[in-house]
């Protein structure tokens, strides 16, 4: 999964 | 997304709601933590400067300004409304918060998941969370009784993070590269933070009394 997907939470 | 990460923010919301009623409702801010609110004021500012920079969804940018604005918004009606400002309990929110965003800035620059500035300042904003509802927790000691609307904002943003927890869970088990080894420690820091409040408030629920933390 690419990186971005650790941030995508709020 | 998933049901317990929604859950999750939704009852995170509730809390802010829940928060903003009483100011509004009672224009009394009577047994509230400025000092408490102040910190998450900072953990939303820190946490989401890729507001701008990185688009996840509606739902997420959305969420975020709701976040930022609404965290401000209470803290300048705690520190500058005309009315709601006088019943801030100013002699018993002492806790020097200070020491806890130093400490948490200190650890973000040792451990996150890489040294670069938006890297360093999310670390920081995840462990400054965990520690935000202390001074909360100690003026709610100090102050004694409970007023309702209190007792359930503290109680809903307690829960939030515990649905987070299984949020965590869940994505571990069904996504592969899912390492979120900082947000899972600081969020069970977090949640065992309100333990005994999650406790006392079972305990008064239970015998359908007024909400009285031990001294």
């Amino acid at each position: 999964a690419k990186e971005q997907s650790t941030k995508d939470e709020l | 997304m998933n049901i317990f990460r929604f859950l999750g923010d939704m009852t995170h919301l509730i809390s802010i709601l829940i928060l903003l009623l009483k100011i509004y409702a009672t224009k009394s801010c009577s047994g509230i933590s400025l000092k408490t609110q102040e910190l998450y004021a900072l953990v939303f500012l820190a946490r989401y400067l890729d507001l701008f920079t990185d688009f996840i969804s509606v739902y997420n940018s959305v969420m975020k300004v709701v976040f930022i604005a609404s965290s401000l918004a209470i803290v300048w009606c705690m520190r500058r409304h005309r009315v709601v400002r006088r019943s801030y309990d100013k002699e018993l929110d002492t806790f020097r918060h200070y020491f806890l965003v130093a400490a948490c800035l200190a650890l973000a620059l040792l451990v996150q998941e890489k040294f670069t500035f938006l890297e360093v300042l999310w670390a920081f904003s995840i462990y400054l969370e965990a520690v935000a509802i202390l001074p909360q927790l100690v003026l709610l000691q100090r102050s004694g009784n409970v007023d309702n609307l209190t007792g359930q904002y503290v109680f809903f943003l307690g829960a939030y993070r515990a649905f987070y927890i299984l949020n965590w869970i869940y994505r571990y088990f069904t996504e592969t590269h899912f390492s979120r080894w900082i947000s899972c420690v600081s969020g069970l820091v977090q949640t065992a933070l309100y333990a005994d409040f999650f406790y006392y408030y079972f305990i008064s629920w239970k015998n359908n009394s007024k909400l009285q933390l031990p001294a």
